[in-house]
């Protein structure tokens, strides 16, 4: 008996040397995953992104001679497959410069929107996440979580209010549930963009922020990525109560134009505060219908 | 460049769509 039980310790001893280390140099490397990570997006974060963007927007407005259209414009559609046979105008050369292009408008017919669901979608792009808003968190992607309290905004009598309530309070019937729905529009996407339902706009929320990239590989290393950048919210009601729908810009798309609200101007402001805004009331709330076309993205 | 909507609607809102889907501005994204 006492041979097997110092055996027994024997290996104890011998699991312990052998568990420590381990578990120590996996904590490590983990640590050293994540401080790598966040270095790396703090210096991400850093870039120059919107002048950048800026720079771009201005060198896209410049007409191209009508020569280099063709080949330019050509060499977009390619890199971003484009399909250039579902525009309004397929010959390239109408096109004065990039910007212009990528603003085109689509033929008649060729989306039809559905009418047996009450929500449709607002663009051509990828859904990267849907689904019940809880505890006042978004997901931007699978895991990924931002705050809904920071997306959308908050008032300062608002403000001391936890995030579970900020999304209790939106509801205009408690029984309801809150939900969200994503979409990312790739480079080579119709970039103008309609209403998902009939609604009324009743007020905007201009956040001028960063301009970091929406590409799905962006937003599962950013966490809270919608939150930083450049967005417009809208918000009013619809058929069961709140709604809204944001345009979120990105790097070298950070200038958004809503047809309905002309005094927005978005990608102005070198530096802003972080999570400052710029609200503006509609007095007389904006009917909005299902499909109608809405505002745009422009490269800047 | 991104689009987020965020709305109320009943709990029996069923979603019509799933993730990374390619979508088109019009097709159905789902209804109580």
């Amino acid at each position: 008996v006492k041979t097997k039980t110092e055996a027994v310790r024997k290996s104890r001893r011998r699991y312990v040397w052998f568990i420590i280390p381990l578990g120590f140099g996996s904590g490590l490397y983990f640590y050293n995953k994540v401080a790598d990570v966040e270095r790396k997006v703090t210096l991400y974060r850093k870039m120059p992104l919107k002048a950048i963007s800026r720079l771009w927007g201005k060198v896209n407005q410049m007409d191209l001679p009508v020569f280099l259209r063709k080949p330019l414009i050509g060499l977009y559609i390619w890199m971003f497959g484009c399909k250039i046979d579902e525009a309004e105008i397929e010959d390239l050369q109408h096109y004065k410069n990039l910007g212009e292009f990528f603003r085109r408008e689509l033929k008649p017919n060729v989306r039809p929107i559905d009418l047996d669901h009450q929500v449709t979608s607002p663009a051509d792009g990828k859904v990267l996440h849907y689904g019940e808003v809880t505890s006042g968190y978004l997901e931007q992607v699978k895991g990924v979580t931002y705050s809904l309290k920071g997306f959308l905004g908050t008032t300062p009598e608002m403000a001391a209010v936890d995030d579970d309530n900020f999304q209790r309070n939106l509801l205009r019937n408690p029984e309801n549930a809150l939900y969200h729905c994503v979409i990312y529009l790739a480079p080579g996407d119709y970039h103008r963009f309609h209403s998902p339902t009939d609604w009324l706009i009743k007020h905007r929320r201009h956040f001028p922020g960063e301009l970091l990239s929406v590409n799905p590989g962006v937003a599962r290393w950013i966490e809270g990525l919608f939150n930083f950048n450049e967005r417009v919210v809208y918000t009013g009601e619809w058929e069961h109560g709140f709604f809204s729908m944001t345009a979120v810009g990105a790097t070298n798309v950070g200038s958004i134009k809503i047809y309905c609200d002309e005094a927005l101007s978005t990608n102005m402001v070198k530096k802003h505060p972080a999570g400052s805004f710029l609200d503006e009331e509609f007095k007389i709330a904006v009917p909005i219908m299902k499909g109608q076309m809405l505002g745009e993205f422009n490269l800047g | 460049s991104t689009i987020v909507l965020v709305f109320e609607a009943p709990l029996n809102f069923d979603f019509k769509i799933t993730n990374n889907q390619k979508v088109k501005y019009g097709e159905p994204m789902g209804t109580v």
